[in-house]
């Protein structure tokens, strides 16, 4: 299973349509302080299925939307969309490219797709379940998980383990 | 379940030692030891870190960059247990020096092979490790905008001269 | 008691609006709030930092760097208000992108005509900004040794390129 | 009021006597990772009065004290002095130069000395007070210390506040 393509428009500091491809194997993001690097990791998760406002840095989900800048208004939704190429059928589906999409309307409406077609966010916990990028894997790991492991809050290093049985 | 768990258990231990040993130093030891062996699906894991002939009592007598890199060690752990299709990493190699930086992307590399990995840096070392880079702006005030970026070309884009 | 917490609240105030747009920008706001105004001495304090024309709602909306540099601002301002003989900082460069580096250093500077400055630190540029550097490395396994450095040096010392 | 000079002896990985001088206004101290740079700020600190286990990254008080290596045994005692020159008589003593000494023995035994003096913990604390520099004021900036600014644990920015008023 390959990453292959990453779009986000209306999400956080992304006002703008914005599409990232994935075809290298390792990829650096660079930018300087506040350019809007965490918040491409943010996206990630999100559309990944994250529900936590404290993993995604929110005080409230709506502060996902694009709030306004002094020249922009605020965006009316938040939309993100991640790709993937099905290969060694890792996604319990016969497709061979699989699309993810979640939105989030200013009055509270969410919505999720699967290859186009409307779904529930529990359907996209049921795919994600076996691969190991579940929002919570430790395969996200923002320097915030290293801490969790030296400090094993909330038992986080028992929860890793039963991750990867 | 809790077959699997102490299953699990071990063999994850196993890479631990071996992804420390690699990032530490060969003759450094360490062990991840499960706390209440009658009872691993509640029981609490400690891990135990001496790098170089140091004898620390605990890991938060070890260094910043000492824990984050014992940390990382069990992170890729676990994913050698279960490798993830992709992982990404958030400035993780802020508290490294150079020489560990160097470690730490040799261990992607090697681990790219099975996975991608997206790393979001400030380091210089670890932006000429990757494959390719993508520079993150600010377009207009407060919106977000991304483009590749060569790091030979880094010190004379003019967005570049902005993010570096 | 009362009198003398407020006066100094709001000259810390100001000092915190001036370092916050010498190291964010001339037109960015920020504010120190005194939540209960009435009851100075009891009262929570917030702050509202806002860079380059966004409009974050709290400080944890702020991304890492930019809260680093809010925290150094209020730091400054504090130390306006009453001089440290010295200062010492432990990595606080550590998330800043190269020309916040320059900005903090610049500050320090400054500061330093009055207080002595000592900063630990893995950010080469911040090594090239500082009066003198020292080197601490591991003399024999597990015992620390410290010895003067020159910057220009660093590549080809034996020691450094341990350390670099 | 200058720092001049930093002596260490069996305080944490510092098992060997160690001298830094401060000539300069701007001091720079690098080096790799667990080399022992931020254990000679804890000894700054400790030097300067410091007693909470948490802020010198301690489970025990002994802990500072050299705990032998693979070539090297045990420390009997912790050993740190600071000597500042009384520019400006910030500090209310006659004396030109103040030399601050601490030592901690593996019996538990503490002795604090003032000019080669033995003096008490509280002469020390009672030197510092107007300084800016006992042991918890912002002068001393971990990368923690920016953390408590901006969550604000235990009223810390109220704290900061009342140190310089
Ligand atoms: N809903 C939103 N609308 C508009 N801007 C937002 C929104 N949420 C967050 N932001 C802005 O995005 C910026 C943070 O971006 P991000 O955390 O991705 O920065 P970064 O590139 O990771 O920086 P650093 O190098 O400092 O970690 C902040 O300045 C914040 O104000
Ligand atoms: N009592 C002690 N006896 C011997 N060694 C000790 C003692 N206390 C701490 N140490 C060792 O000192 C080392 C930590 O040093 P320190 O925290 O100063 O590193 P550092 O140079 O700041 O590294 P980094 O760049 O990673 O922050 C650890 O490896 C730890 O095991
Ligand atoms: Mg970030
Ligand atoms: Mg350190």
């Amino acid at each position: 299973m390959r990453l292959k393509k990453l779009e986000i428009k209306g999400f956080k500091s992304f006002a703008n349509a914005t599409v990232l491809n994935f075809n290298e194997n390792v990829v650096g993001v660079v930018g300087p302080n506040g350019s809007g690097k965490s918040n491409i990791v943010d996206a990630i998760r999100w559309v990944l299925g994250e529900q936590k406002g404290k993993e995604l840095r929110l005080d409230n989900k709506s502060d996902v939307i694009f709030n306004g800048a002094s020249t922009k208004k605020p965006a009316g939704v938040a939309q993100v969309s991640i790709t993937f190429s099905n290969t060694k059928n890792l996604l319990p589906t016969e497709y061979n490219e699989v699309k993810l999409s979640r939105y989030l309307y200013r009055n509270g409406d969410s919505e999720y797709h699967l290859n186009g077609v409307k779904c529930r966010l529990k359907d996209i916990h049921n795919l994600l379940i076996d691969t190991g990028i579940g929002s919570n894997s430790y395969a996200i790991i923002a320097l915030g998980m290293v801490e969790d492991i030296l400090k094993d809050k909330d038992h986080a290093r028992r929860k890793m383990f039963e991750q990867v049985s | 379940a809790k077959e699997l768990f102490l299953t699990t258990f071990y063999k994850v231990r196993e890479n631990f030692i071996r992804v420390f040993r690699s990032l530490f130093g060969e003759n450094d030891s360490c062990d991840l030891i499960l706390l209440d062996e009658e009872n691993p699906l509640e029981s609490g894991i400690d891990i135990i870190a001496r790098p170089k002939g140091k004898r620390p009592l605990s890991l938060s007598q070890l260094s910043g960059g000492e824990m984050t890199l014992t940390a990382t060690a069990l992170l890729f752990a676990f994913y050698l247990q279960k490798p993830a299709p992709f992982c990404i990493f958030d400035e993780v190699d802020a508290p490294l020096d150079d020489a560990n930086v160097l470690k730490f992307n040799n261990i992607i590399q090697e681990f790219s092979k099975d996975s991608q990995f997206v790393i979001v840096t400030h380091n210089k070392t670890t932006m000429a490790e990757v494959d390719v880079l993508y520079g993150v702006y600010m377009q207009d005030m407060g919106v977000s905008g991304v483009s590749p970026v060569d790091f030979r070309n880094m010190k004379h884009d003019p967005i570049l001269s902005n993010i570096n």
